[in-house]
């Protein structure tokens, strides 16, 4: 996924746990997801951003992953979902 | 707009600050909570009241690191709060992380306005992926902060819009309520413009541009003494005789000074007032002789006016009044005494009054004291103001300086011998 993304492997994976705590992911295990997945929640929180929709971790978005924000998840219903499970 | 499928069954809602920051004065921290309330409030039918003990709908508490809700803070920056959605026990409740850097500006993370972000999530929104809402999930600071109609139309949404009733909050000028105004009428200001005064913006103080009507000629704030002062929803209120001036952060609003007993009827007619103050609750407290009067915006509460020796006062009059944020009491100052005054007891504390010079550099004979929405306080005497510093409990360095000058728009520096010129 980090040849994919062109992005290194530490960055994938800060990625990923910001996608998975804020709802955009299902924190389910890492290997059983896509790629495609994964560019689609990277493009709805580029949305949510303001972001051109790329679905790329780039330089700008992972800049908007240091901004300040609100801790509850953006998409409810997911991550939750999942966390009531366990 | 997202809707998280939660939403309060009631329209009269509580909620209770637990623990407020260090990093705020008590007062500030009360005062952006309220007006965080107050956002919302504006265009729902909800209302939202303190309380200050026991459990409420929604219970606001500052914490950091993992604080026993699943959801942990993470330290400075990223996470800086979050807040339940609607519901019984933990619903509704909003955490700020502690570890934030908390402000009323726009360095840090002005707590005024993740508050107002907060309380969307707690009466049922979740966020929206419209950009430059209220509801985005990532903070920016605004200058100033207003709902957007997705915003509004999410909220409304969940609660309606608001019903036909008394307004609370608003100050709105007397003059834009009444149709028969007269501008010419003898007890209008000689200085305020031909037209009504127009209603100033709720909440949205600082941006407003000066209407062209606005007459040429300022009116003079080179006031060689003030009657009271007070900070009122966050701005400047200035009394001086029988007017009043209202200012926001670049200077007097269009249609001021006004006059007082207008604005707030009830209120002696063609007098001045002694204090002023706004209390815990955000009503206004005036004083004047041995009497005082308590406004919910600007209608007078049923049995007002009342003697101030409610209070414990036995004087005939004070000359400033003040809430002190360092620790949420009400301060009274006549001569070189002071009283302190516990306003959620109702009680007079033990032990007052008390000499005037435990406020070190503190004169005798105040005009007016107010806390300014810096957490800092201020004395006013004349044409002097001192800035004093709650930690080291003295007036710091390079005070008194000239109020006019500082505070009122006058562009002289009064306390020469010609500064009347």
């Amino acid at each position: 996924a980090a040849s994919i993304l062109n992005v290194t492997n530490a960055d994938l994976s800060k990625g990923v746990d910001y996608l998975m705590k804020f709802g955009y992911l299902k924190q389910d295990d890492r290997k059983m997801r896509t790629g495609e997945e994964l560019r689609e929640a990277i493009m709805t929180m580029q949305r949510f951003g303001g972001l051109d929709e790329t679905g790329q971790l780039d330089a700008d978005t992972l800049q908007l992953m240091q901004t300040p924000r609100c801790g509850v998840a953006d998409i409810i219903g997911t991550a939750e979902t999942t966390r009531r499970k366990r | 707009y997202a809707l998280v499928g939660y939403y309060w069954q009631k329209k009269n809602l509580t909620y209770r600050i637990v623990r407020t920051t260090p990093q705020l004065s008590p007062y500030v921290v009360h005062d952006a909570i309220r007006r965080a309330f107050n956002v919302w409030s504006d265009v729902t039918p909800l209302t939202f009241t303190e309380k200050f003990h026991g459990e409420a709908d929604i219970m606001i508490d500052f914490l950091w690191g993992f604080h026993g809700d699943g959801n942990p803070f993470d330290g400075p920056g990223n996470t800086l709060a979050h807040a339940f959605f609607p519901g019984p026990r933990r619903g509704g409740d909003t955490h700020f992380d502690e570890e934030e850097k908390w402000t009323m500006t726009k360095e840090g993370a002005n707590l005024f306005q993740v508050a107002t972000h907060e309380f969307g999530h707690a009466l049922g929104l979740g966020h929206s992926s419209e950009h430059n809402t209220i509801m985005g999930p990532f903070y920016r600071y605004r200058d100033p902060l207003q709902l957007t109609e997705d915003d509004i139309r999410g909220i409304q949404q969940l609660y309606g819009a608001p019903e036909e009733r008394r307004p609370k909050q608003p100050l709105t000028p007397v003059a834009t309520q009444k149709p028969n105004f007269q501008p010419n009428h003898p007890e209008h200001v000689p200085n305020t413009p031909e037209r009504p005064p127009q209603r100033p913006p709720v909440h949205t103080p600082d941006r407003r541009p000066h209407t062209p009507n606005h007459p040429a000629t300022p009116p003079d704030t080179c006031f060689p003494s003030i009657d009271a002062v007070a900070v009122i929803r966050s701005e400047l209120f200035v009394f001086k005789d029988r007017h009043f001036y209202r200012y926001h952060d670049k200077g007097l609003y269009p249609g001021y000074p006004a006059m007082t007993s207008r604005f707030w009827r009830s209120l002696p007619r063609g007098t001045h007032v002694d204090a002023v103050y706004e209390r815990y609750d955000g009503k206004i407290v005036f004083f004047k002789d041995a009497q005082y009067w308590v406004f919910d915006g600007n209608y007078l509460e049923s049995s007002y006016p009342r003697p101030i020796r409610d209070y414990g006062l036995h004087v005939q009059s004070v000359d400033a009044a003040f809430v002190w944020g360092h620790n949420g009491k009400t301060y009274f100052f006549k001569g070189n005494r002071y009283w302190r005054y516990d306003d959620i007891e109702k009680k007079m504390d033990r032990g007052y009054p008390k000499n005037i010079d435990r406020w070190e550099g503190v004169p005798n004979n105040l005009d007016g004291i107010m806390q300014w929405t810096d957490g800092l306080t201020y004395f006013f005497k004349g044409t002097k103001y001192w800035r004093f510093n709650d930690i080291t409990m003295r007036v710091e360095e390079g005070y008194p300086r000239s109020a006019p000058h500082d505070w009122f728009g006058c562009r002289k520096v009064l306390g020469t011998p010609n500064d009347r010129d």
